[in-house]
């Protein structure tokens, strides 16, 4: 996936039976984000895989502080990209499993 | 420690905690 600046991980082991799961977000590399960054540490949420979209909960960190509105893009693509990993490694583990 | 929580208006909570020194020498 692109470096987008923002790391996203599991904040929690994956089961891979649920579909709402805990991520955490946290900024490596600020010069990559457009807007003024304030270092807040790591953000920990909860996902839903089937019903949520990345960009909604970009938007949300936007309107909670702690991201400027120029970054929600780079946001919602950084959990995009973790959130396809996490639904490719399940999609693998499945069809392993038969 | 410095752990503290946002709720967003639409229920979504955020916790936010210090990122962990392994995960930024990971890189």
């Amino acid at each position: 996936a692109e470096d987008t600046g923002v790391r996203v991980e599991l904040a929690e082991e994956d089961d891979c039976k649920k579909s709402s799961i805990a991520l955490k977000l946290w900024v490596e590399d600020p010069k990559k984000l457009k807007g003024k960054y304030k270092d807040n540490g790591a953000i920990e949420f909860s996902y839903d895989l089937e019903k949520e979209v990345p960009e909604d909960v970009a938007q949300e960190m936007v309107e909670s502080g702690f991201f400027h509105e120029s970054d929600t893009k780079t946001v919602a693509k950084s959990i995009r990209d973790r959130v396809a990993l996490i639904k490719w490694r399940r999609e693998r583990n499945w069809s392993v499993k038969g | 420690s410095s752990i503290s929580q946002v709720v967003h208006s639409a229920g979504r909570r955020f916790i936010v905690s210090p990122v962990p020194e392994s995960r930024l020498q990971e890189k």
